[in-house]
């Protein structure tokens, strides 16, 4: 059963499943420990000692001690937890960025980091529409929103603001001190999200191709030496004690974008994610009508209505058409499809009539190849070379009769004269 | 009654030579 038609064969919404849509991906990171082999310490928290430092080699050499980049998105256990860690760092603030390209469009539902070490102080999320091209802001962390992002924290978002990201002190609590998350719901707070189908704009804002994660603050515990939340951002960068930032799992849950149109994504013969594309759609992301499906222009898919793409009407007369939205408009918005090279001597919208110098065969039907017969006007009989396109009856000179005009009419006979052809009997 | 066709062969064309198709 396709899940994009359903038990009678007409076209529903489609959509692809729910995944982790960073599963498996490589994320390209700014630093990673272990090249050449360093020594990181960390806090970790336990029942009898409140606060233990403990010490780690990593070296990237060596698979028991590497913490490489393919652990963020790798199997996430918990019984064998893999971390990807980044070299020391010894300012701050101090940026680490993560990104990830999904090689697709996808719609996000939501972004999330679990760590290893304690959650940075600061943190931002960014997002791209245009596989890396460009990159706008998708959500802040920290607990000074107006100072590192100069924007305020917590802000209400109406239905005028509903694509601007937010800053917000949430989630940046130095505990725990490993295992911490951060989770950001793309249509978490916003207005439309109830309305989604309905709503281009947060359409538009859960689209990404590529998401990057910018670590800006380390929250450093005080054990470490660390000055904790107090310490002034944007002030020039203060020399630190070692510490790194350490990210167990890296998910971005979503689906593929198939604007309603598929129920799945395939890769194409250069191993590329599209669209299995139904409802008469192709594209990428099935953002097209196919060719000659253009009676009606492409929308997404809603709930309550497929929108299919829908072939011209051509009577089986042209292979290309193309929209026209005046006559769209005109036909109260139900046929817009205007053939293009109407053949087998038709003509119109439809090719749904004969060309000037043909007229109907009737015994044949409209998308018979045939359905069109040359007029065959008499050089002589007939006063032109065009038929009533219906009854091919041509146009006789005075005196002549006959549906190609090539008989004396009764009472009339044959003249010598070429222009009059026909002559009354004295 | 059904009058015959018109018979091309009649006709002078001598003053229509462009009128004359050309199996004539």
């Amino acid at each position: 059963l396709d899940p994009c038609y359903d038990d009678n064969g007409a076209a529903r919404r489609c959509i692809p499943e729910f995944i982790n849509a960073a599963f498996g991906k490589e994320v390209q990171v700014s630093s990673t420990c272990g090249r050449p082999p360093s020594r990181s310490c960390s806090i970790v928290e336990r029942e009898e000692k409140p606060t233990v430092r403990t010490c780690q080699i990593c070296d990237a050499s060596d698979p028991r001690r590497a913490h490489p980049a393919s652990y963020l998105t790798d199997l996430n256990s918990a019984h064998n937890l893999t971390c990807w860690q980044s070299e020391n760092l010894h300012t701050s603030p101090h940026n680490v960025t993560l990104t990830l390209s999904l090689g697709k469009k996808f719609e996000i539902t939501y972004v999330s980091l679990q760590f290893c070490s304690p959650r940075p102080e600061s943190l931002a999320i960014f997002k791209s529409m245009d596989y890396g091209k460009s990159w706008t802001p998708y959500q802040f962390y920290s607990s000074q929103c107006r100072r590192m992002y100069n924007r305020p924290n917590k802000a209400v978002i109406t239905k005028q603001n509903e694509q601007e990201a937010l800053c917000t002190d949430g989630h940046t609590e130095l505990h725990p001190l490993s295992g911490g998350l951060i989770a950001f719901s793309t249509l978490d707070g916003r207005p439309s999200g109830k309305d989604f189908d309905n709503s281009p704009v947060l359409q538009d804002w859960v689209t990404v191709t590529d998401i990057r994660v910018v670590f800006s603050r380390p929250q450093l515990p005080r054990e470490l030496g660390g000055a904790g939340r107090e310490e002034e951002a944007g002030a020039a960068p203060a020399t630190m004690p070692p510490y790194f930032y350490a990210v167990g799992d890296f998910q971005v849950g979503g689906r593929c974008k198939c604007n309603g149109h598929a129920s799945r994504c395939l890769k194409d013969k250069e191993g590329k994610l599209v669209c299995d594309c139904k409802h008469n759609t192709e594209g990428p992301e099935c953002d097209r009508c196919k060719p000659f499906h253009y009676d009606r222009p492409w929308q997404r898919a809603s709930a309550r209505e497929a929108n299919e793409c829908l072939p011209c009407n051509c009577n089986l007369h042209a292979r290309r058409c193309r929209f026209n939205m005046e006559l769209y408009k005109l036909s109260g918005r139900k046929s817009g499809g205007v053939c293009m090279n109407c053949r087998h001597n038709t003509a119109g919208r439809h090719c749904h009539y004969c060309k000037e110098g043909f007229y109907r065969d009737l015994a044949r039907p409209i998308t018979h190849r045939r359905a069109c017969k040359a007029c065959d006007c008499h050089p002589v009989g007939a006063a032109g070379k065009t038929c009533n396109q219906t009854t091919g009856q041509c146009p006789c000179k005075d005196g002549v009769t006959g549906i190609t005009c090539n008989r004396c009419a009764k009472g009339y006979q044959q003249s010598r004269s070429p222009v009059a052809p026909c002559i009354k009997i004295p | 009654e059904v009058m015959p066709t018109l018979d091309m062969t009649l006709f002078d064309w001598t003053d229509y030579e462009d009128m004359k198709p050309a199996d004539t």
